[in-house]
């Protein structure tokens, strides 16, 4: 009959059954086993345990596992929404769904105000900027006077923080980055969308009995 | 120029932050 429901489904060992998470993010039941050829990929790359640690997350984003960096320990911190210390395969749904291009707007705004948002007060203060800034520099190799990175914090509180107390609560960073729509590139992955021609072999190791677009 | 852009601008040029790497396996 084309439908999925229609027998009965076996589930990933171990994990929630792809179903479910499809009917809870934006991606199709083929998109998230899809993600699960990807998942096991990178899950698998120090140690194959089918979980994602520290490590092998770095690996996947600079081809170097000893390449530590403040952003994508951030990242990673973000993914384990279950604070295990590693990232499982619905972690790894449910933070990629917000980077579909078809995510929510508001989720994009919160997630990016957590980024920024270090140390997990509630506020993004002046000295978290000033650190990821410099880890930029030196990530870059781009070298500027501590005068002239002042001078850019100094620009960006001023447009940002609108009532001067020295720190961006998420209220201030909605409308922030409402004018600056720019800075929210980074949370649209326009690859989520082909993930399935990307990762084929889903096909192959389907545990749905039709495959849904 | 840096020091036309924001900071936030600037953060965002972060490799760190380019989940793209991720797909490339």
């Amino acid at each position: 009959m084309g439908c999925f429901n229609s027998k009965a489904r076996k589930q990933f060992p171990g994990q929630e059954d792809p179903v479910i998470l499809a009917s809870q993010t934006a991606f199709t039941v083929s998109e998230v086993e899809a993600l699960f050829e990807l998942f096991k990929s990178i899950s698998s790359s120090v140690v194959d345990d089918g979980l994602i640690s520290k490590e092998e997350f770095q690996l996947a984003i600079f081809k170097n596992r000893k390449k530590e960096n403040i952003f994508a320990n951030r990242i990673f911190d973000l993914f384990d929404v279950k604070k295990k210390g590693v990232i499982d395969f619905d972690d790894f749904v449910r933070s990629l769904n917000v980077f579909h291009p078809n995510a929510a707007l508001e989720d994009k705004i919160d997630f990016s105000f957590r980024l920024y948002d270090l140390d997990s007060t509630g506020f993004i203060e002046r000295q978290e900027v000033k650190q990821m800034l410099i880890a930029l520099l030196c990530e870059s190799e781009m070298k500027l006077a501590d005068e002239v990175v002042e001078t850019i914090i100094d620009k960006t509180f001023v447009d940002a923080d609108q009532n001067q107390d020295g720190k961006i609560d998420i209220d201030e960073w909605r409308k922030f980055v409402s004018e600056n729509p720019s800075l929210l590139k980074i949370m649209t992955l326009p690859y989520l969308r082909d993930i399935t021609t990307s990762f084929p072999s889903f096909v192959f190791n389907s545990n749905v009995d039709e495959i849904v677009a | 120029q840096p020091t036309a852009m924001n900071a936030f601008e600037l953060i965002s040029m972060s490799k760190g932050l380019n989940l793209e790497n991720l797909f490339d396996v």
